[in-house]
């Protein structure tokens, strides 16, 4: 199983989006998928229409009082499973303090599944804490949704460090798959030269033993598109809703970037 | 001194852009404005093109280390200082969660601060974690940037649980000033429908004992412009970078309808 963890502290730069619209992509070429919800704010699910009720165990169950993930998992749709959040995780933070090897929770509970999916899709909150570090512990491989605005640049050093940070500490495996540009405005000055910043960095670091030294800036782009936004109001991904938008065909394309057996749509 | 959070725990909807560029407004208007930084990705600085420097004292030496805030603020333009964050921030949640009143730390701070400002405005990170119920305690107003998309209205209700929370338990004056629509794309049917739930949504609250039962769906929205995004990168709010732009008229309006007093442009 690959474990991909969708990482960026920066707020609202498509992290969500991303994990459903490329987990749907990824079931629909026929991946068994596993999505695993990080952020508090539990939004990965209600991106499929599934709402969390309070008795339904969710990932703080499985980070808190060892409930197996097999216990929390939830069938979205075909070829796609999710461990849902729920509002409890805003609290795991502050709870996790003291728990010793608090960063090995999630690997622990991943590793006692004996779950058959091709992919497993890790979304993160809007922050570098225990949850974004469980979730680098838990995989091999970030891929990081970033917006070609002044922030994208400044918030990539810090968390490339925490990458850094994790591999030499805790977790030898841990690689930057790619960066993948979201809400994408090709046609602005600022994205432009932001996207060129990035494609610096990264050749900058090829053949240096850093985790992101075979890191793609992806070719395909995630397009500023109203119909990813519409799509989860709907309760949908956007194969459901707007199958033929910019927003479909863009998240299919990433998805043959990333798994070399998937064809471009 | 009026004491305003900006706040929203969803990431990404302007909540640094708007505190940057509301404090500049009031700043031109005559306003002495104190600006305070609890983000531990420390950009509200950078809008003003300042780089905070390791050795200066920050928000966190402020909460953690009893700093004065006198000793931490900077001078930013005319009227604008700053206390800014610093990364170290970052460590703050776990750090606090063993300190007696770690929710009134910021609060005792402002108040020992003798400063003659008229109006203070905090900025906050994606979180209703320690940093934010920090706002939340040492203010008397709450003013909401909101992205008019799903997850905005998700978001919103646990956000105005926090505030009921905290007004019942620790401050009693917190209200609701008002809900500001950024990043605004006015002709979408999404930004249309969501605008009207959340319209209808604070209608219903009139004539209740709820912190937000007198706020406003601010008349002026942030339309999305690009000057906004680019402005930071130029280490500039967006009244020197692009003051005839959009986004220059739309905090201007802002700003004079959050100061009675303040002339609209
Ligand atoms: N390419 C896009 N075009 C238009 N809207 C988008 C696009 N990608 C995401 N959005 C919308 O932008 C908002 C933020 O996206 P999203 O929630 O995926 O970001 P996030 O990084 O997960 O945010 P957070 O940091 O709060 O977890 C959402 O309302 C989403 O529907
Ligand atoms: N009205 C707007 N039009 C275009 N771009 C905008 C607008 N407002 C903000 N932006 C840009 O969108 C990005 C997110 O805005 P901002 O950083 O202010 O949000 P935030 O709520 O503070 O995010 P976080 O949750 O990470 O703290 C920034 O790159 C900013 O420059
Ligand atoms: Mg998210
Ligand atoms: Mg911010």
């Amino acid at each position: 199983m690959r474990r991909i963890a969708i990482i960026n502290q920066k707020g609202g730069v498509g992290k969500t989006t991303t994990t459903a619209n490329l987990g749907a992509a990824f079931a629909r070429a026929g991946k068994r998928v596993l999505l695993v919800d990080l952020d508090p704010q539990g939004h990965l699910a209600l991106h499929f229409g599934h709402e969390v009720s309070q008795e339904q165990s969710s990932i703080y169950d499985v980070l808190t009082a060892s409930t197996p993930i097999a216990d929390a998992i939830v069938n979205l749709r075909k070829n796609i499973t999710i461990v849902p959040a729920d509002i409890d995780l805003a609290g795991a933070e502050a709870e996790l303090v003291t728990v010793m090897g608090r960063e090995v929770l999630l690997r622990e509970a991943i590793d006692a599944y004996g779950g058959n999916d091709d992919v497993m899709l890790i979304d993160c909150p809007p922050s570098l804490g225990v949850l974004t570090i469980n979730a680098l512990v838990s995989c091999d491989e970030v891929v990081i949704p970033l917006q070609a605005h002044f922030f994208g640049l400044q918030g990539l050093g810090k968390l490339l460090e925490t990458v850094m940070l994790v591999k030499q500490r805790i977790n030898p495996k841990l690689r930057v798959t790619g960066i993948v540009l979201c809400m994408h405005e090709a046609s602005t000055r600022l994205a432009t030269e932001v996207t060129e910043d990035i494609s610096k960095f990264l050749d900058g670091a090829r053949g240096t033993d850093a985790p992101w030294s075979d890191a793609k800036l992806f070719e395909t782009t995630i397009r500023r598109n109203i119909k990813l936004a519409e799509s989860s109001s709907f309760g949908q991904t956007v194969f459901d809703y707007a199958p033929k938008s910019n927003g479909a065909l863009d998240y299919a394309n990433l998805a043959a970037e990333i798994f070399e057996d998937i064809e471009k749509p």
